[in-house]
C-alpha cells in the first residue's frame, strides 16, 4: 500500500545520505543491496514507511548522525530480508 | 586570522562513531563473504 510511497522517501534518504558519506563510497551501494534483498511485502509496509520518514527527517537535521541512522535503516532491512528458498527434498526420512 | 572552516563532524559524536565503524566492518565482512 504504501510502496510508492516508501520508494520516494528511500530515494531521498539515500540522496541526503550520499552527501555526507562521500568519504566512504561504498555506503550507498551498500545500504542499495540491502534494500533489493528485503522482502517486497516489507518495502510496502507501514513499518518501513515510519522506519524511513523518522530517519530521513532526523538525517536532515542532525548531519552528525548519518551513520546511526543509516544503521537503523539497515538493520530493519536486514530483519526483512527475503528468505532463501532451501532445498530440503534431499533430506531422507527418520 | 582567518576562522577555520567546519571539519567534518562525524567523529565528534561517540554515537555515531561507533555506528560508522560497525557499519564499515559490515560492509567489510559482506564483501570478503561474496
Amino acid at each position: 500500500a504504501f510502496q510508492a510511497e516508501n520508494e520516494q522517501l528511500f530515494a531521498d534518504f539515500l540522496a541526503c545520505c550520499s552527501q555526507l558519506t562521500e568519504e566512504h563510497p561504498e555506503v550507498v551501494p551498500y545500504l542499495t543491496g540491502r534494500h533489493q534483498k528485503a522482502s517486497p511485502a516489507f518495502l510496502g509496509s507501514a513499518e518501513f514507511r515510519n522506519v524511513l520518514s523518522r530517519c530521513l527527517t532526523r538525517v536532515q537535521a542532525r548531519h552528525h548522525k548519518v551513520y546511526v541512522y543509516i544503521n537503523e535503516v539497515c538493520t530493519v532491512l536486514k530483519a526483512n530480508t527475503q528468505r532463501r528458498k532451501l532445498a530440503i527434498s534431499a533430506v531422507p526420512a527418520p | 586570522g582567518a576562522v577555520p572552516m567546519e571539519e567534518e563532524e562525524d567523529d565528534d559524536d561517540p554515537e555515531n562513531r561507533i555506528a560508522k565503524k560497525m557499519l564499515l566492518e559490515e560492509i567489510k565482512a559482506n564483501l570478503s563473504s561474496d
